[in-house]
């Protein structure tokens, strides 16, 4: 449940911080 | 040195030597030299100048250049240490250096904070996280109630700032962390042990003799 989780265990689920796609060719 | 320039000197601003980058980084000369392979492809992918600008960093994230993204922008701008809207060779790889699976502990805590503390103020404010929360619910279309983040933001706030004044100051965040470790999951990237492998056309480019690895 999304309201039993902190705001950063949500952020850090962004695509936008997974850095990895940009070793993906 | 003479007069000779390297190609890769010329055509790169920002180019810097793979065996001081690896002096100063966890990653060793042939890995930094397969990075230049990664940044060779990123930085010509729209603009062939050598550079990485922010359209080519989320055209190589998303394979779409026109998304907009505040957590991409953010990596973006940590990145661009001179501050000058591209990420250079030199920049590139320290920067990724953080993500590197070897690197401190203490240098991914104290990126996490930068990457959070959007304002640059010292402190990661709790409109920053309103702002980091709704942005990642537009981004994967998710609907909240405004009471549902005001409760995740309160949850949140009760364990991270201590003193409760309000903001989160980097001795919170490392206690914070250090009671949630999976937030740090996102600072290593794994795929940076495996670079040589992923890139190996750096052998034919390499502009260094008899490469240690």
């Amino acid at each position: 449940k999304p309201s039993l989780m902190n705001a950063f265990e949500l952020i850090s689920t962004s695509q936008g911080l997974n850095l990895g796609t940009l070793f993906e060719k | 040195m003479g007069c000779f320039q390297s190609k890769a000197r010329r055509q790169f601003p920002g180019y810097e030597d793979p065996v001081s980058l690896a002096s100063q980084t966890a990653f060793s000369v042939s890995e930094v030299e397969a990075l230049f392979e990664l940044f060779k492809s990123i930085s010509s992918s729209v603009v062939d100048d050598g550079l990485i600008n922010k359209e080519e960093f989320h055209l190589a994230l998303f394979k779409n250049r026109k998304r907009e993204n505040l957590f991409a922008n953010r990596i973006f701008d940590l990145f661009d240490v001179k501050q000058k809207g591209v990420i250079d060779f030199g920049d590139f790889v320290r920067a990724l250096n953080v993500f590197h699976p070897n690197a401190s502990h203490e240098d991914k805590v104290d990126f996490s904070f930068r990457l959070y503390d959007l304002d640059g103020t010292g402190f990661i404010e709790r409109k920053e996280v309103k702002q980091m929360l709704i942005a990642l619910l537009c981004e994967s279309e998710m609907r909240l109630a405004d009471e549902t983040i005001e409760i995740i933001l309160d949850k949140t706030f009760s364990e991270a700032d201590v003193n409760q004044d309000g903001k989160i100051d980097k001795l919170e965040w490392q206690d914070f962390v250090s009671r949630n470790p999976s937030l740090m999951k996102i600072m290593t990237l794994p795929y940076l042990r495996d670079i040589t492998t992923t890139f190996p056309s750096f052998v034919f480019n390499s502009e260094v003799e008899d490469i240690a690895t």
